[in-house]
């Protein structure tokens, strides 16, 4: 076959990334990785 | 999470910003889908509730664990996270659900390698005991949606957590759909009986059939059978594996006489939605020109013995498979489902027709099949980096498109299915808008399992974003394949162009797609959508005449009064600029225990404060009426200390 003219695009840059993994790379440093908690909640942790 | 005052209804209002990307909203409501079909889980849009869920696309996927009562709650899909077990995932949290490994029983079931995990970051495996949390009587679970895949949070190579039965090491961290605990836990929280959309579901396997009658007025019944002469040899079910199950529905054309009919009938069914996604395997070892038939029988007033209204005949040709059909129904009524297979041609057929694994749901059905006959065999023997094309297939608006799968991965990533959507056009195509705008192709593999609650599909979804550039290109990604694609050859000699590849080198892994019901009798199924999702450019309007108590974030939601005099004013935290008898006024955002205020909405004030200010004031007072008390008592005192000195007197010789 030629070459496509355009390449294929993949969504997840070839990374099986976890939603930890996503977070993580985001900066976000939440409890459990993606749990936000209320004012309440980290007053009592 | 322990505490009533932590659930949301179940029919829970939401809210999705602007920010969040077409494919992401597309897929949340997918989640929603699926949460209605197997939960009594509902969502609507916000419509002025003092609680609701706004969907915001935040740097990452996050959510807070129950209803917090604090009116927006916030939850992220941000890039990245527009898969639907992710989605599906975080709003488990919104609903009350830690993570699976979080529970109290924990350390029975897996075992965390504290010195694998990266410094500061232990404390994402603390547990937390049974006052806080309570796993609802349901056993730990490996295959939860909610529980951590074995790397997470590790400093190195090493799995930080180890599994105590080794064989659930790769199965902890599946992303692809709910697990049965996972629904246990859901309905045992929120009293669930029954799935929204769900109405019925039939393997045959137990002898009431489901309740399913034989119609009336028909010459020759269906009969529940294990195998049948002509074919098929199993059922669709169990194929057959175990002794003393495997049953299916069976017409045999082969002992009826020609213009025989046999009506099957589902039980009574009362539709909501009004329109349902028929679902079922069938099996054709009859001859050639007899049919399968379906029809709704519906009641009403006027037809209280029901109207039988005729639906649509399953083509095919006889086969020896079992074929999977979808048929969309439009029930408004309490009705029945009606299977009417008929004996038409007078040759003499040993076979029959069958059917099995019949689903019923108040869903929309999946468009296109793409089956892969000896899916293992495909996916052990074709190299890596090699694709195989489904047949193209045509939406609704007109856009052809394919999905393309490396059966074994991308360059570099062997042992994994890889899937891509591409775009198809062919010479003389003619009504189609370039570059596509807006269509959400969905690739599905569908898990096989009779049951269509208990199916963990792994879908994933792409949307054309019309603007979208090619990477250093100028050319428009989703323009006319024509243009921006290449011409290939079909296997039956016809020409198309094929535009380039969307999708994800890490779809499945070989291990995931080679369990639960994935590949059956060794085929795989793809089940492909592709729906415009155009309408999800717009913003999600606002309850009319209510202003929001937590207004959206992003500029275009707010229901700001747009004049000059508020051009110049600036409200923080989420407040509105407003024209108040000619001046320009900040209406600041309010909780249900906090506020902000100020001429800006600059300060905030909550119920915590307002505690410890008529707290403070009140041991004020005690105090000051302390302090005066003991003074005047001390002066008191004093004085008539004085008063008593003055006033003594010596008495000398009193008795002389």
């Amino acid at each position: 076959l030629p070459t496509p003219k355009i390449l294929d695009y993949d969504v997840d840059g070839g990374r099986d990334l976890d939603i930890f993994d996503i977070n993580e790379e985001a900066g976000l440093n939440l409890v459990e990785g993606d749990i936000v908690l209320d004012k309440r909640q980290t007053r009592n942790s | 999470i322990i505490g009533d005052e932590y659930r949301w209804p179940t029919m829970i209002p939401y809210y999705m910003e602007d920010d969040l990307e077409i494919n992401a909203k597309g897929v949340i409501l997918k989640a929603f889908e699926q949460y209605r079909l197997k939960s009594c889980i509902d969502f609507k849009p916000w419509s002025g509730e003092a609680n609701y869920i706004s969907i915001f696309k935040g740097s990452g996927c996050f959510s807070s664990v129950g209803n917090r009562h604090v009116g927006k709650q916030r939850l992220s899909i941000g890039t990245n996270c527009d898969r639907i077990a992710t989605i599906e995932h975080e709003f488990l949290h919104a609903l009350g659900f830690w993570h699976e490994q979080s529970r109290a029983d924990r350390d029975d079931y897996v075992k965390i390698m504290w010195d694998r995990i990266s410094e500061g970051k232990e404390h994402n495996f603390n547990t937390y005991d049974d006052t806080t949390s309570s796993s609802l009587g349901v056993p730990y679970d490996y295959g939860s949606m909610m529980h951590y895949s074995k790397n997470a949070f590790r400093n190195g190579t090493e799995p930080t957590i180890v599994t105590k039965i080794p064989a659930f090491s790769d199965v902890i961290g599946q992303r692809m759909e709910f697990s049965d605990s996972d629904l246990l836990k859901l309905h045992r929280l929120y009293n669930c009986t029954q799935g929204s959309t769900f109405l019925d579901s039939c393997d045959f396997e137990r002898e009431n059939i489901c309740g399913m009658v034989q119609g009336q007025g028909d010459k020759a019944d269906w009969v529940r059978v294990a195998k049948a002469a002509g074919g098929p040899d199993t059922d669709y079910s169990n194929l057959g594996k175990c002794t003393g199950s495997g049953y299916f529905m069976h017409f045999s054309t082969g002992t009826a006489n020609t213009g025989d009919t046999a009506l099957l009938e589902s039980r009574l069914l009362y539709p909501i939605r009004g329109y349902q996604c028929l679902q079922f395997f069938y099996y054709n070892s009859a001859g050639a020109s007899d049919t399968l038939k379906i029809y709704v029988r519906e009641y009403d007033k006027a037809n209280p013995n029901g109207k039988l209204r005729f639906i649509k005949t399953i083509d095919g040709s006889p086969q020896e498979l079992w074929q999977l059909h979808h048929v969309s129904l439009d029930a408004k009524t309490k009705f029945r489902v009606v299977f009417e297979g008929t004996k038409v041609g007078s040759g003499s057929s040993a076979g029959g027709l069958s059917l099995d694994d019949i689903n019923l749901s108040e869903t929309t059905c999946p468009e296109f099949i793409w089956r892969v006959k000896n899916f293992s065999h495909v996916m052990d023997n074709t190299p890596a980096n090699t694709a195989i094309y489904s047949p193209p297939f045509t939406s609704k608006e007109g856009y052809t498109f394919q999905m393309k799968l490396y059966p074994n991965g991308t360059e570099g990533y062997p042992g994994e299915l890889s899937a891509y959507a591409n775009l198809v056009a062919r010479e003389g195509d003619t009504g189609q808008k370039w570059p596509c705008p807006w269509k959400q192709m969905t690739m599905m593999l569908m898990d096989q399992n009779p049951h269509i609650q208990k199916r963990m599909s792994n879908q994933r979804s792409v949307t054309t974003d019309p603007n979208m550039k090619a990477s250093g290109s100028d050319q428009f990604f989703w323009d006319d394949p024509r243009k921006v694609g290449v011409e290939v050859t079909d296997v039956d000699g016809s020409k198309y162009f094929r535009g380039p590849g969307y999708g994800t080198a890490v779809y499945l892994t070989h291990l995931r797609a080679k369990s639960r019901d994935f590949i059956k009798g060794g085929d795989a199924i793809f089940l492909l959508t592709m729906e415009d999702v155009s309408h999800l450019t717009e913003s999600q309007p606002l309850p009319p005449s209510q202003p929001p108590s937590h207004p959206p974030t992003t500029t275009p939601h707010l229901p700001t009064a747009t004049t000059d005099m508020c051009n110049h004013v600036e409200c923080e935290n989420g407040g509105i600029c407003v024209v108040d008898e000619g001046e320009p006024t900040c209406r600041c955002m309010v909780g249900e225990d906090y506020w902000y205020y100020g001429d800006r909405c600059q300060y905030v004030g909550t119920l915590w404060d307002k505690t410890v200010l008529a707290l403070a004031s009140s041991l004020s007072v005690l105090g000051v009426m302390v302090v005066i008390t003991i003074v005047s008592v001390c002066c008191v005192r004093m004085r008539y200390k004085k008063r008593s000195k003055s006033h003594s007197m010596i008495m000398e010789n009193m008795h002389a």
